[in-house]
């Protein structure tokens, strides 16, 4: 079953407000995501706060606003009860914090607005400047800032014609150059240089991923570091489409995530070296694996055992640093299924056996990035993650497991084979209502969940 | 928490302009520290 064609969730009906309702679960906090709009704000946000929104019971030709109180939250959801209606919630109403008609107290008179109550209460409170005196003096309202470090935090480096190297789906031992065609809330889509037109013009081939994804770096990186690198094929001409008719524009260091310095002192990795690592292709999977071989910078490429091609058309290129690379045990130590080479089996397999029968030696625990800064994701909390196996989709998803820094996720509908490990930071996750914020189109959920 | 990441809590006078007339009331929001 294939993921590839994509729904909009809105055109298919689905509403998180009303999906979290039905089933109960709580959504991941924005605060869980540091890279996601507003994460430092979040702390500001909070059940209880007074807001403008727009009045949607009014007969009145004109928009208006009205006061009302957040009385739940869910990612960057709030559920809003309009001032007046008390402990009546028929008129509740979902809106998105980060979309622009949600407001501060005191936008309204600002901004020439005029507030309105609702039509089914207009005449239940005789004084409405005692009542929402009452109500409001000594509350607290939404961050005055708000939309402005919205509009922040959206800005971003990269723009149409920006030319980078990003791994080559089609052969993941290499990257190839691509140039930007789209940015969404910092998600790129990359037009591999040579990925080729279709007869009406339509991309033959692209990739999408975060602008702080492991995936996409700087042109020149691959030369520098030793990457493996396709060479663009010059007699595919790309030229017809918007994305190539400028000059192309060669993205530069500065535009990309630092990542943590490796200190390679007197060991570091060696090829052969045997160690635990998701595996690139089947997300959900953690594999006996091996260094198979060192670039500079931190970087090495890594093979899964028993299933390799041979060729090294299979390796997979990770950061030292990369939480996606796992000292042995570690399955074993947190109760994760481990997945053998083929002709083992977990009843027999152990990992001092395997290293003496491939006469090989586990990588030291200390080269291993540990760092297990905390997070705020529990199971069952709701998020919107990207499917990394098509990674042009953005799908309602689930915590089904945190380890450590590792979150396994579960595609709402999907079965668990398409589950998929993510570290923490990743920024490929999203908190619910990313999408609306972004205008980027959300998965739905299949099937009767 | 708002402390923590560089932001405080003031009061602030906002203005409510409803059908009825204007008013000001007195009531919290955060902001910069800078």
């Amino acid at each position: 079953e294939s993921r590839a064609f994509g729904q909009d969730a809105t055109l298919a009906g689905f509403e998180w407000g009303s999906y979290l309702e039905k089933s109960g679960f709580l959504a991941a906090p924005v605060s869980c995501f540091r890279h996601a709009p507003l994460c430092a704000q979040w702390d500001d946000i909070y059940v209880g706060l007074k807001v403008e929104v727009l009045n949607t019971h009014t007969a009145l030709p004109s928009k208006v606003y009205w006061i009302a109180t957040v009385v739940q939250l869910t990612g960057y959801k709030a559920l809003l009860r309009y001032e007046g209606f008390e402990d009546d919630d028929r008129f509740d109403l979902w809106c998105n914090i980060g979309t622009a008609d949600v407001h501060p107290i005191g936008w309204c008179a600002v901004n020439s607005k005029l507030l309105v109550p609702p039509q089914e209460i207009h005449h239940h409170i005789k004084d409405w400047k005692s009542y929402l005196m009452e109500r409001l003096v000594g509350a607290h309202t939404l961050p005055v800032d708000l939309h402005v470090k919205m509009a922040d935090s959206l800005r971003c480096t990269f723009r149409q014609g920006v030319r980078v190297e990003v791994v080559d789906r089609s052969q993941v031992c290499r990257t190839r150059l691509a140039v930007v065609d789209t940015v969404i809330g910092g998600r790129l889509r990359l037009l591999y240089e040579d990925g080729g037109l279709g007869p009406s013009g339509e991309v033959l081939s692209d990739f999408w991923c975060h602008t702080q994804s492991p995936l996409v770096h700087p042109v020149g990186w691959s030369e520098r570091v030793g990457h493996s690198i396709k060479e663009t094929d010059v007699n595919v001409n790309m030229g017809s489409h918007p994305a190539f008719r400028k000059v192309p524009q060669n993205s530069v260091p500065d535009q990309f995530k630092k990542l943590r310095t490796v200190y390679l002192g007197n060991t570091f990795f060696e090829e052969g070296m045997k160690l635990e690592a998701v595996d690139p292709l089947n997300l959900g999977n953690i594999c006996v694996a091996s260094v198979r071989k060192l670039l500079l910078d931190g970087y090495i490429m890594v093979g899964i055992d028993g299933v390799e091609i041979g060729d090294g058309s299979d390796w997979f290129c990770y950061h030292a640093s990369s939480h996606a690379i796992l000292p042995v045990g570690y399955c074993e130590s947190n109760d994760i299924p481990l997945t053998l080479p083929p002709g083992y089996d977990h009843t027999t397999f152990t990992w001092a056996k395997y290293l003496e029968e491939t006469g090989t030696l586990a990588a030291p625990r200390r080269l291993f990035n540990t760092d297990y800064v905390g997070h705020g994701f529990t199971p069952g909390m709701k998020l919107e993650a990207v499917d990394l196996m098509e990674p042009r989709l953005v799908c309602v998803a689930t915590v089904r497991r945190c380890v450590g820094r590792l979150l396994l996720l579960h595609f709402d509908g999907w079965e668990p084979e398409f589950d998929q490990w993510v570290d923490c930071q990743s920024p490929e996750i999203y908190p619910v209502g990313w999408c609306e914020i972004t205008g980027y189109q959300l998965q739905p959920p299949i099937g009767p969940e | 928490a708002a402390e923590a990441s560089g932001r405080k809590w003031e009061q602030k006078q906002v203005q409510i302009k409803t059908l009825e007339g204007e008013f000001s009331v007195t009531m919290w929001a955060s902001d910069d520290k800078k």
